[in-house]
């Protein structure tokens, strides 16, 4: 393991975090029912 | 925790639609999707061709979809954010017909839900649903189902969970996000009748005395021994977790003479691709000149498994260690896998060959491989530090690396990244690497390929990707990177998760088997995945309809997995030509009717569409009757001579 510092650009941060579906969801003000399920017009 | 209303269910395969609003990298995420499905399931999928039902993957405001099939034709959408496997998994099982795993009717029993501590107005997230709707499909509550909520979801405040499981122990577990559990699968399988997959062809951990229905080569004396773990010689099925337990294939090569051989032969496997990826860990521990052959025995054409082709051969070295091995064998016709051991120089062997571990599918193999051996000790020294992996090159010839911090800037957290590096191809390649898809997976080694839930993220390179000083990432690494002297090469900023997975995921199911940390990566160019939008149901002109068709056709093409499909993987006897209760059998790829018979009657043709009578029965029929107007003409005649 290189420690302390990033000798290459290649160990720098960059990228993505991974959140989870209800928090997409809610970040996006989207209110479905229990958090990612569309329900049919006839059973709203 | 399933729809018990069986009309929601699909028929496969589901056909689908990529809609162009998608991400690139989400469409190849959701073709990843699909062929999981294919590898542990009997779900399949294929592009639309105007079915009254399929799915329509878009790019709407977040990740949704509906429950079962609405026999309509319906939206999943897969929005920013959304493009991750497990989480594109997740979706797909709502389709097919799953509710949430924490809906369950008995999901009281299990894990406690806080209903102070959730957002107001979303508590109908946490809603049951009773029996009488769904089933539990016979199988316990789930806590590792890829369904379940995490802890954390729709909380008011950021540390205190809404949802926590009985036994502590799964609080860490629930709302795993690596892929489809052992459970989510039973009961798919169980609600859609899944006898087989579409991709899995063969196992073997050597556990069980029938060694998988592999056979000792029957031209040469020696054979395979299949041998128990023991002190110096472990197995890799169990290895490390209990001692003298575990069985592998082991060929002793420290007596007898030098070229001496064993082959071990699988049984006859049939193909439906026209690529096979064979997976094994074996080790060498003899002498430097021992050998390790994979050969494949193909149908010569005659029906006999006899035409051989030598496909890899594993050469000895100092390392003996078990090593993870991949080879792609391309078999058409049905056929063995052989493991030859051969050996070099007995006088200067202690020990010898073995194998464990078989796993062979039809998906291609990984493009590189990178172990980290001793990786629970990397994980115990608490650094910032990152580990490079050696360069590796991607089909089209770009040079790439994995890099890998154990403790990310996220406690309790590694992070896995990607990034170029220059190689010698560069003179000649694209730059900058646009649209090319990334895949890191780190593999859960368990024996059982459909048990293994590993972990595996995607990203397509792309403009927008940019480093702190303003470069474009995907440029050539000799101008957008840096100097790096452990590979003699330019590396590039690299770009991945710094959430991973967890430390203790990692350390649980069989992540560190051995200690060895084990990851894939992949590089492929997903440019022609930016057109595959059909419309649905054209009403068209007929220039127009040929046009739609034509489209249809390419996108069809362009959307299939790479690997080619044998023509017989469309079962001819499907529906049955057959009439009058005929059985199918497909003979060469053709059906072919066997027909009914009963004691007087029996059905001929093609098509079983002619009903003949028995020549015996037919026989004695005519033969009765004739003789009853013979008798008859010689009664009348008889009595009319009387009469006279």
């Amino acid at each position: 393991v290189s420690d302390g510092h990033h000798s290459s650009e290649a160990g720098a941060d960059a990228g993505e975090i991974i959140i989870d579906i209800p928090e997409i969801n809610l970040a996006a003000g989207l209110d479905l029912f229990q958090g990612d399920i569309l329900l049919p017009q006839n059973e709203r | 925790n399933a729809l018990r209303n069986e009309t929601y269910r699909w028929k496969f395969p589901i056909p689908y639609i990529l809609g162009d609003n998608l991400d690139l990298n989400a469409k190849g995420v959701i073709l990843q999707a699909f062929e999981m499905f294919r590898l542990k399931s009997c779900v399949d999928f294929k592009p639309y061709e105007g079915e009254e039902t399929y799915i329509f993957f878009k790019k709407e405001i977040g990740c949704w979809s509906m429950v079962g099939n609405l026999q309509t034709g319906q939206t999943l959408s897969i929005g920013e954010r959304c493009d991750y496997r497990a989480i594109v998994e997740h979706e797909i099982l709502h389709a097919l017909g799953f509710y949430h795993e924490q809906s369950r009717m008995d999901r009281d029993d299990y894990v406690t839900i806080w209903w102070d501590q959730i957002i107001t107005d979303k508590e109908h997230n946490f809603v049951k649903y009773d029996d009488g709707y769904i089933t539990d499909l016979n199988t316990p509550y789930d806590y590792e189902s890829v369904m379940h909520y995490a802890p954390f979801s729709f909380n008011k405040n950021a540390s205190i969970p809404t949802i926590t499981a009985k036994i502590p122990e799964f609080d860490d577990i629930i709302g795993q996000r690596l892929d489809l559990s052992a459970i989510d699968l039973e009961r798919l399988n169980r609600m859609y009748n899944c006898t087989s997959t579409h991709t899995f062809l063969d196992h073997c951990s050597f556990e069980s005395e029938n060694i998988c229905g592999m056979i000792q080569g029957t031209r040469n004396d020696l054979d395979w021994v299949h041998q128990l773990s023991a002190t110096g010689q472990q197995d890799h099925t169990i290895s490390g977790r209990c001692r003298d337990a575990g069985y592998f294939m082991y060929f002793n090569t420290s007596s007898g003479q030098a070229d001496e051989v064993a082959v071990l032969e699988s049984r006859i496997l049939y193909p439906k691709r026209t690529q096979q990826c064979l997976q094994f860990f074996y080790k060498i521990t003899g002498s430097l000149s021992d050998k390790l052959i994979i050969w494949l025995k193909e149908d010569d054409g005659t029906g006999n498994v006899r035409k051989m082709r030598k496909i890899q051969t594993f050469q000895a070295d100092n390392d003996h260690n078990w090593k993870i091995a991949h080879v792609t064998l391309s078999a058409q016709k049905k056929f063995r896998y052989l493991f030859q051991g051969l050996k070099g120089n007995p006088s200067s062997s202690s020990g010898g060959i073995a194998i464990d571990d078989i796993t062979l599918t039809e998906t291609p193999c990984p493009t590189a491989v990178w172990v980290i051996r001793n990786f629970s000790q990397i994980l115990e020294k608490p650094t910032s530090g990152f580990i490079e992996s050696p360069r590796f090159y991607s089909p089209e010839g770009y040079g790439f690396g994995i890099t890998l911090q154990p403790h990310s800037r996220i406690s309790g957290y590694t992070r896995v990244a990607f990034h170029l590096c220059s190689g010698e191809n560069d003179g000649v390649l694209e730059w900058p690497a646009l649209n090319r898809q990334a895949v890191l997976t780190v593999l859960d080694q368990d024996p059982d390929v459909s048990k293994r839930m590993s972990s595996s993220k995607s990203f397509t390179t792309s403009k927008d990707h940019v480093s702190p000083g303003k470069t474009l990432i995907w440029d050539k690494p000799s101008t957008a990177g840096i100097f790096d002297a452990s590979c003699n090469c330019y590396r590039s900023l690299s770009w991945g998760w710094t959430n991973f997975i967890s430390h203790s995921q990692m350390r649980r199911r069989s992540f560190l088997k051995n200690d060895d940390l084990i990851i894939f990566a992949e590089f492929h160019d997903i440019t022609h995945l930016n057109y595959t939008e059909v419309p649905v149901k054209p009403q068209q002109s007929s220039f127009m309809e040929d046009l739609t068709l034509e489209r249809q056709k390419r996108a069809a093409q362009d959307t299939e997995p790479i690997q080619d499909q044998l023509p017989y993987l469309q079962d001819p006897c499907d529906p049955n030509p057959c009439q009058n209760d005929g059985i199918c059998v497909s003979v060469k790829g053709r059906a072919s009717c066997r027909c009914p018979s009963g004691q007087a009657f029996f059905f001929t043709g093609e098509r079983c569409q002619s009903m003949q009578i028995h020549g015996n029965i037919l026989g004695i029929t005519v033969g009765g009757i004739a003789g009853t107007i013979v008798l008859t003409i010689v009664l009348i005649s008889m009595m009319a001579g009387r009469q006279r």
